[in-house]
């Protein structure tokens, strides 16, 4: 089912967004 | 982005009402959202700046968002060690006497870029990854506006 693949598409590209942004180093250097 | 912003501001649970656009006009909603993702830098003397009996009064309303507005700036360059260049700024003056939607939209993406990037972080981006697939779609394209502005 087309729609059924895009919305595990979408849910993966969402997934992966979230996680790089948990893995993500942020704060003022120093 | 309003609609979207608004559903996840509701997710801090901060006290002062936050149920409608008019709400997040004064200005307090959002600071008592800053204060929740940083206790430390949104410190009690900060926020005793932010007054929070405005009413209808558009200048006091104003007032508070150019304090909420610097706040989300500082807070960006001064501990997340990012500038925020070449995003447009939401016009306070539009969401204190007009309760502009769109603008008030940009404000809250900004406290947005503060919370997924706070030390907290990882508590706000889970909650957010909860919500419906087309809130969390809104809110990654906000966020990456942000961060394609951003420079360390």
């Amino acid at each position: 089912d087309p729609n059924m693949k895009a919305g595990a598409a979408n849910e993966g590209v969402l997934a992966n967004f979230f996680n790089s942004l948990l893995s993500k180093k942020t704060g003022a250097p120093g | 982005l309003e609609s979207c912003a608004m559903r996840h501001i509701q997710t801090f649970g901060v006290e002062a009402p936050c149920k409608t656009v008019e709400d997040l006009t004064s200005g307090i909603v959002m600071a008592q959202a800053l204060q929740k993702i940083d206790l430390v830098y949104f410190n009690d003397a900060w926020i005793s700046r932010v007054k929070p009996e405005v009413g209808d009064n558009w200048r006091l309303k104003i007032s508070n968002l150019k304090k909420v507005l610097k706040g989300a700036l500082d807070y960006n360059q001064e501990i997340l060690g990012q500038h925020i260049d070449d995003f447009t700024l939401p016009d306070v003056n539009l969401i204190g006497e007009h309760s502009d939607a769109a603008e008030l939209g940009r404000m809250l993406q900004l406290i947005l870029g503060c919370a997924v990037n706070c030390e907290q972080k990882q508590e706000y981006i889970q909650t957010i990854m909860m919500m419906e697939e087309s809130v969390q779609h809104v809110v990654m394209t906000a966020i990456q506006e942000l961060m394609s502005k951003e420079t360390p």
